[in-house]
């Protein structure tokens, strides 16, 4: 049990180095036990250096720096058991421009070899799509959904 | 494998029958608030089995059931289907498509659920066992709903050990 | 007590109702207390109707109109003791284009009165700011502040 | 009465001196993540005398002081002041305007706070007593943090209640 315990915690900690560097354009992310002698009845810290800052634990960050950083730990465990389909809710929400751009890229890759699925109202993740689905309610009752092609979807009321 | 489509029949604000086609590769669904865009996110983890109403956003089955303020067309029924394009090369080609069907029905004390597969009716066993071959977990992250990951960023250090001590 | 108590809750259902007319474009709100009889006792209950919807409890919306219910609640408070200035920070992020459209227009009919300051990653809201200032970091670790023209920051990475 | 400047030494993440220039009406925020939005609310809190470091997202006030990778040049001191334009037409208008500083000193056993009201050393109630003549409330809804209405979209009708009651 403790044994694959720490071949589970190595393996999360690999891949959030990976993503999150990826997502953050250059920072640095790893996991951290409050007890390495005693792993199954430590604690799992998250501590995060966004790109140009030096480390801090995930309380200290900003809202945008700690969702990415959740995002990144997300990915990191979704890598431990793949999955052929992923659907993913407004993950984005807190981010800003640059950061949900690098987030979209990311899905698109990932997309490569499972079906990805996000909900999101920002344009930064529609320049990745290779499908649109666009969803509204005339009478406020029906829920109505129709296909959008990916360039018609830039005119969607979709952000601002 | 992919999830070719998905038909709603009376399922939260999806009224009558709708289909939604899905294609393979990265879809973005978008629309202003309140327009469905989460139900439909509820639907796909109600059609592949979840047994709490709480993950799907209700407080009891029967809530599933679209209503509306016209009390007389309220029904006591609502189904999700979603047909798996299983690409498996080692079978024909009319055999590579499986669809899971899930109905809520009305019954004394409640709602019971009844499980389809490509028309057959089947247990609950039966379509975890289908999901286990597909690889699809509903409890790892594949799922990330709104809201989330607020809770991620929220989790103490305790909590996160417990996560990964259950995907052990 | 009890009386004070009253007048509180029913300035504050009032104002909920106005405001939540306006930010939701012609829905309806208010608070409801779950023993009328003994109002110290109960519990209050925020209910809504998002426009052309039926009346459901806060739980049962969408995340959205949630966090524009939520919103109206706070204005309608702020209303029982206005303040010379307001400060909200993101604010909008739950919401579409055109529900953070009607949240900024609200903001802008509060500064006539007080000093307003939001923080928004958002075009919606920068489209009826008087001023604007921008905020950054060339270091990573020490925080620039600059005045930038409303007209000049649409090209601000804001959104997208 | 208007926020006009707020000046910043050492606070948070802005290092060295940084004047900010306010307006009247209706001013937005922004800039990337991680940039320093939120610091400035938490900075006004400051000045005003919020007493708890956690309203400021700080385990402790020592938080609060800007640090670099550079071990070096960490100080032991931080301060904020803020002017304020009163508008008051009975007063002359070079009396008009207030300035309120505050500054954080290291001590034996953690910080000390110091109030100044136009460069005289007040204490915390003289700062509290100003700020009711203005009508400016730290604990009322005027300031609404980050998250802060997820915390409300979540509160229970009996934490409602608790609110309701603590306004009257
Ligand atoms: N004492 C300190 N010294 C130096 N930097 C600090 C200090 N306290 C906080 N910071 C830094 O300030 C940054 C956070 O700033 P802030 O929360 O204001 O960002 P923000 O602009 O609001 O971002 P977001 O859009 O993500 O909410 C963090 O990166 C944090 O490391
Ligand atoms: N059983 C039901 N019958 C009818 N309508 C329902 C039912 N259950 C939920 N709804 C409605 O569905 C709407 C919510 O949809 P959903 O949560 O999918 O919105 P959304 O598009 O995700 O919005 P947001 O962008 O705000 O997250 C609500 O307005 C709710 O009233
Ligand atoms: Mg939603
Ligand atoms: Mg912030």
């Amino acid at each position: 049990k403790r044994k694959i315990f720490l071949e589970i915690y190595s393996a999360i900690n690999e891949n959030m180095k990976i993503i999150y560097r990826e997502l953050s354009g250059g920072g640095e992310a790893s996991l951290e036990m409050s007890e390495e002698s005693d792993p199954l009845n430590s604690e799992i810290y998250i501590r995060a250096r966004p790109k140009g800052k030096s480390y801090s634990k995930l309380e200290a960050l900003s809202g945008g720096e700690k969702s990415l950083t959740a995002l990144a730990f997300i990915m990191a465990v979704q890598r431990i058991n793949p999955s052929p389909i992923y659907y993913l809710d407004e993950v984005d929400m807190f981010l800003d421009g640059s950061n949900a751009e690098r987030v979209g890229k990311q899905f698109k890759i990932n997309s490569g070899t499972s079906q990805v699925f996000a909900v999101s109202l920002r344009k930064a993740m529609l320049k990745y799509a290779d499908h649109v689905i666009g969803v509204t309610s005339f009478d406020g009752e029906n829920t109505e959904v129709f296909e959008k092609s990916v360039s018609e979807s830039g005119n969607m009321e979709v952000e601002n | 494998m992919f999830l070719e489509s998905l038909e709603l029949h009376n399922f939260k604000s999806f009224g009558n029958r709708k289909k939604v086609v899905f294609k393979k590769g990265f879809t973005v669904i978008s629309g202003p608030n309140g327009s469905g865009k989460s139900n439909i996110g509820d639907s796909l983890l109600f059609v592949l089995g979840i047994r709490s109403s709480k993950a799907v956003r209700a407080e009891r089955l029967g809530d599933l059931i679209h209503k509306t303020s016209d009390e007389k067309r309220n029904r006591d029924y609502c189904s999700v289907s979603v047909t798996i394009d299983t690409e498996d090369q080692e079978k024909l080609p009319e055999e590579r498509k499986i669809t899971l069907k899930r109905e809520l029905v009305a019954e004394m004390d409640g709602y019971k659920s009844n499980y389809y597969l490509n028309g057959i009716k089947v247990r609950h066993s039966d379509v975890a066992e289908l999901l286990d071959s597909l690889h699809i977990y509903l409890d790892s992250y594949s799922f990330v709903l709104q809201g989330d990951i607020n809770n991620i960023v929220k989790m103490t250090g305790f909590e996160r050990r417990k996560l990964l001590e259950s995907i052990s």
